[in-house]
């Protein structure tokens, strides 16, 4: 565990806290996308199976069982509690272009054909374009509010982080896995924009809305 | 190599 592993789990964590802490506290998931939520929450589900299978520290399962259990929240939250502040007419991403490649690719490229291994690597690949429903929403409507900012900003944090720590597994450890590689250098370039955005604009207090 | 169970990152 090396700083910028570290430092990663935790945006990570605090990327999901705001967004959970966001709707709560103002009783509406209005500008967040539950497409976007509902593939995270199947990314957790299809990764952390070794759950049930190995045993690798406290910290490890912890930081799972957390991750499953604020994701499935949120879903609830969006889908159950607050249906009625969802703005499902904005929310109009074709998810099943993503499931679908991304579940082909993951018989495809692998690092074993074990059902276990295939859905490991089904996840690493969807969670690289899970966010994709949300940015497709914030384009529609042109604007998003600071607080899911703050949200899109730690969660692309997280994966730029990783790529750091991989990059410090591999001269240190000798260690690394390529396909977790790949995914994550796609998964953190498609932030980059909103990250130029997020600099250029809502740490200069100003609201994000794109031009019309 | 790092295949199926086990896996250390999250």
């Amino acid at each position: 565990m090396n700083i910028f592993r570290l430092t990663g789990d935790l945006s990570h964590l605090a990327a999901i806290i705001i967004l959970l802490l966001k709707i709560w506290k103002s009783r509406s998931c209005a500008g967040i996308s539950g497409k976007s939520q509902i593939l995270f929450a199947m990314v957790f589900t299809t990764r952390y199976l070794d759950l049930l299978t190995a045993y690798i520290s406290l910290y490890n399962t912890s930081m799972k069982i957390i991750y499953i259990g604020c994701s499935y929240a949120t879903v609830y939250l969006i889908y159950a509690k607050f249906k009625a502040t969802y703005d499902g007419n904005h929310d109009t991403f074709r998810v099943e272009f993503l499931v679908v490649p991304v579940g082909g690719l993951s018989f495809l490229v692998n690092h074993d054909f074990s059902p276990l291994e295939i859905l490991w690597t089904f996840s690493i690949y969807l969670e690289a374009v899970a966010i994709l429903p949300q940015l497709f929403m914030i384009s529609k409507t042109g604007e998003a509010e600071t607080i899911t900012t703050h949200y899109l900003f730690f969660l692309g944090l997280y994966r730029a982080l990783y790529l750091i720590n991989w990059v410090w597994r591999f001269y240190f450890e000798g260690f690394f896995d390529m396909i977790a590689i790949v995914a994550g250098v796609v998964q953190t370039i498609l932030y980059c924009d909103f990250f130029y955005l997020y600099v250029t604009k809502v740490l200069k207090g100003k609201k994000l809305s794109l031009p019309a | 190599e790092r295949v199926s169970s086990g896996k250390d990152e999250l």
